[in-house]
């Protein structure tokens, strides 16, 4: 499965 | 990071200078939720669990830190300022919160990107800053007059949140792998409910009157 998407928003 | 996301991040910046001036010069917080922004300390607390363990930019990270100073020392003058505390309109304030509370989190469990303790905070973060502004919503329509720094203040915040959809719609289309379901219904449920508010405030600044909200 994919790995979440780093968050890199506030 | 694009011009659209940066401009909502100094709205936002913007809205919360804006309420500690509004506190700090007239001493008031009248007109102001404590609701929202005990809801607001908490997105940033449960959000920014990732403070120590993702490093994304030193932007990123100052900006993590004055969120989470700036909302808890909102909450905190709100609640213990023997003169603060004095102007604060509890009887109007009455916002069933703990619901929202409960619902962001049960959703948070139900849908995240990952099964873990941090996804599912930040997850929980994201719907409930989505709906954190009702409480806010809600006592300005009851109290009807609406002062200049608390409508500027909720003004910017709407603004914010507007400028981080234009970031959205940027960044799908200059970016290859551009998903983000979560942020970005939830963003724009959390727009939507700044709608109404807009449409009054656009109407004052026309007219060049006071803001009034329907009762």
């Amino acid at each position: 499965k994919e790995q979440p998407q780093r968050h890199d928003e506030l | 990071m694009n011009i659209f996301r940066f401009a909502g991040d100094m709205m936002h910046l913007t809205s919360i200078l804006v309420l500690l001036l509004k506190i700090y010069a007239t001493k008031s917080c009248s007109g102001i939720s404590l609701k929202t922004q005990e809801l607001y300390a908490l997105v940033f607390l449960a959000r920014y669990l990732d403070l120590f363990t993702d490093f994304i930019s030193v932007y990123n990270t100052i900006m993590k830190l004055v969120f989470i100073v700036s909302s808890t020392a909102i909450v905190w003058c709100m609640k213990r300022d023997r003169v603060v505390r004095r102007s604060y309109d509890k009887q109007l304030d009455t916002f069933r919160h703990y619901f929202l509370l409960a619902a962001s989190f049960a959703l948070a469990l139900l849908v995240n990107e990952k099964f873990t303790f941090q996804e599912i905070f930040w997850a929980f973060s994201i719907y409930l800053e989505a709906v954190a502004i009702l409480p806010q919503l809600v006592l300005l329509q009851r109290s009807g007059n609406v002062d200049n720094l608390t409508g500027q203040y909720v003004f910017f915040l709407g603004a914010y949140r507007a400028f981080y959809i234009l970031n959205w719609i940027y960044r799908y289309f200059t970016e290859t792998h551009f998903s983000r379901w979560i942020a970005c219904i939830s963003g724009l449920v959390q727009t939507a409910l700044y709608a109404d508010f807009f449409y009054y405030y656009y109407i004052s600044w026309k007219n060049n009157t006071k803001l009034k909200l329907p009762a």
